[in-house]
């Protein structure tokens, strides 16, 4: 068997750039639909604040409230959707 | 399901609605569809009704667009974010804005309606077989002028029903030259250009001039989408060019390689590595109808919900068969009632108590000598009670108007009673002709009619479709004019010509199968040659010159007077 090729990522001109990693694009969901106040961050409390929005996301969407980034969680946030909020603010 | 903080709803029901742009992915027509049946998700549960305008500002705007369309929230390219929507309220409250870099269809791939061909419109049917070869695109083989065509079955050879694939050679939609083909090449800005571009816009849409030169003309028109063509990238509109080169290799088909998150993509030249033409090949789409619906959903209050199988639900997911959750009909009933039973049958007014008028048989213009008792201030020349006969009388809001060459007074059944006018028609109808042969408003969307002659007219509030052609209703060559009109029921009307007449189906907009039928013969003991025949307090009246026939609702005749005396008030 050869060595899997390793897969060389392009940036294609013109595309909106998307690679992010995945603790980016959770924080960048969470600010986006509502669940993180994006005003008053600061460092300890982020992270309260960051278990306490995945588990609201995922009561939203049905999932299982682990208050973790887990899989199902992830696959959610990459899924199409509505732009409006969640959470109306 | 949830509503919006202080439950923001309409506080009307006759929502309005006007779409100010279109997707280049799908034909108009299929798009307008998609949303008047989107809008039907929620009329089918509430007292709410759509009624779409032609321009002006609606209660609900609807517009596609790409990244930052205008508004504080931009889209992100393809998937991710489809659309959004903002609750019910002023300006860019209630608007609904889909994202253009999706691939708009019904939801199961290239949703492509034909034109001209003989298959009436009729979409394409892919995959299709032509003289042995199978196709799952729009072709151009068999024909030398490159417009791309499709089978409307699944066998051209066998049933030879076929139409034109959208394309620029073809039409074009928006823009200003009511949607006529690009002339290939066209001067801009003293280039010459043998294809669509998107140069000149910011907004990413491929246009193209209608004329050879456009620095002269100013005419222009947006490019249809081939369903062939990528979907984003550099290359919008472009279709994949196989077999490319990429990274040295190879690929005859579109590929995930070079890409994270494994769509599926190509290049638009023979190679990748030397142009860097791209784009995402097209999909299943997303399907416009279930998006609109969804998002009509927050233009008309409601929230997200987290009923996953809920329509207001946030995540997309394509249903076949759709059909409201329990949620979403809850949610919307909670803010605007439930739909009452049938179709809301218009209140009949109290029949009027008889009144005296004079014996027909003595000369209508001896009449009572006295002078009229009306005090209008109107220019004898213009007084109603000095006319025999009205080019037109209807019901318009429940009030008598007569129409007579270019002006028409009204009847108000108010407190302060008796004959307004006269007004002039163009300044409340500016489309309208001075002659009108008959007119009536559909009790349920509101929508008025009018016709002049073979042509109609239909007012929205202020805004206007037409004209148009009274054999678009399907009425034939032979009539030349549309003298009377008769509400029947729900969203039937009786067109009336000469001794004939024929029921029009409001909703589809065409006349019912086994018409005309002979006027004398339902409607007896009234004359078969009348000018006019409206419906007013429970009644239908016929007129001819000077009198009218009033028919009960049992079709009998009780009643023949003088329109000056008994409906005019002379």
């Amino acid at each position: 068997w050869s060595l899997p090729l390793k897969s060389v990522f392009v940036t294609f001109p013109g595309d909106i750039i998307k690679n992010m990693t995945d603790t980016e694009l959770a924080d960048g969901y969470l600010k986006k639909f509502g669940y993180i106040d994006t005003l008053h961050r600061s460092g300890f409390q982020s992270m309260v604040s960051t278990s306490k929005a995945l588990k609201r996301m995922q009561r939203q969407m049905g999932l299982e409230e682990t208050g973790e980034l887990d899989k199902s969680t992830l696959e959610a946030m990459k899924r199409p959707r509505c732009g409006v909020p969640d959470v109306a603010n | 399901y949830k509503t919006f903080a202080g439950d923001l709803k309409w506080d009307h029901q006759e929502v309005t609605y006007r779409v100010i742009s279109y997707t280049p992915d799908m034909e108009t027509s299929l798009v307008d569809d998609a949303f008047a049946r989107a809008f039907k998700v929620w009329s089918d549960v509430t007292p709410l009704t759509f009624t779409r305008l032609f321009d002006g500002t609606a209660d609900i705007m609807i517009s596609f667009g790409k990244t930052d369309h205008g508004d504080p929230y931009p889209f992100d390219g393809k998937d991710g974010l489809l659309a959004h929507a903002y609750p019910p309220g002023e300006g860019l409250q209630g608007d609904a804005h889909f994202d253009d870099d999706e691939y708009w269809t019904l939801g199961t791939g290239p949703a492509v309606k034909t034109r001209y061909g003989n298959a009436d419109g009729a979409m394409c049917n892919f995959p299709f077989t032509f003289e042995g070869k199978s196709y799952t695109t729009c072709t151009t083989d068999g024909r030398s002028d490159n417009l791309p065509w499709c089978s409307t079955t699944a066998d051209y050879s066998r049933d030879k029903t076929f139409g034109f694939c959208p394309s620029e050679l073809l039409y074009t939609f928006g823009g200003n030259a009511d949607g006529a083909e690009c002339v290939l090449p066209f001067v801009f800005m003293g280039e010459e250009y043998d294809s669509c571009t998107t140069e000149g816009r910011s907004d990413g849409y491929r246009w193209c001039a209608t004329t050879s030169n456009f620095d002269n003309d100013k005419k222009f028109g947006f490019c249809p989408s081939r369903e062939t063509a990528v979907i984003g990238g550099n290359s919008e509109g472009e279709p994949c060019h196989f077999p490319f080169v990429f990274l040295g290799k190879e690929y005859d088909s579109c590929t995930s390689e070079g890409r994270g998150d494994g769509k599926l993509w190509c290049s638009t030249t023979d190679s990748y590595d030397d142009d860097n033409k791209w784009g995402f090949c097209p999909d299943q789409g997303y399907s416009l109808f279930l998006v609109a619906a969804h998002e009509f959903g927050h233009a008309l209050g409601l929230d997200h919900s987290n009923i996953r199988e809920a329509l207001m639900y946030p995540m997309y997911s394509y249903v076949k068969d759709f059909s409201l959750h329990e949620d979403d009909v809850e949610g919307i009933q909670y803010l605007y009632g439930r739909r009452a039973g049938p179709d809301p049958t218009p209140p009949q007014p109290n029949t009027p108590s008889p009144t005296s008028y004079p014996d027909p048989k003595t000369d209508p213009t001896d009449g009572p000598t006295d002078p009229t008792t009306t005090t209008r201030p109107v220019d004898p020349s213009k007084d109603a009670c000095k006319l025999t006969k009205f080019d037109t009388i209807t019901v318009i809001g429940g009030e008598l108007h007569f129409f007579n060459d270019g002006q028409y007074w009204k009847m108000s059944s108010g407190t302060e009673g008796g004959l307004k006018g006269p007004f002039s028609i163009s300044e409340r109808w500016s489309a309208l002709p001075a002659v009108i042969d008959s007119a009536f408003e559909n009790l349920l969307t509101r929508k008025l009619y009018f016709f002049s002659g073979t042509r109609f007219w239909v007012y929205t509030g202020k805004s206007v479709l037409g004209p148009r052609g009274i054999e678009k209703l399907g009425l034939p060559d032979s009539v030349q004019k549309v003298e009377g009109a008769l509400q029947r029921g729900k969203g039937k009307v009786l067109l009336f010509s000469g001794e004939n007449y024929w029921r029009l189906d409001v909703k589809s907009q065409k006349i019912d199968k086994g018409y005309p039928r002979y006027t004398d013969a339902v409607f007896g003991g009234v004359p078969n040659d009348a000018h006019d025949v409206f419906h007013y307090q429970g009644h239908i009246y016929f007129c001819r010159d000077r009198f009218y026939w009033r028919m009960n609702s049992r079709r009998q005749v009780d009643r023949v007077g003088y329109v000056k005396y008994d409906l005019l008030k002379c």
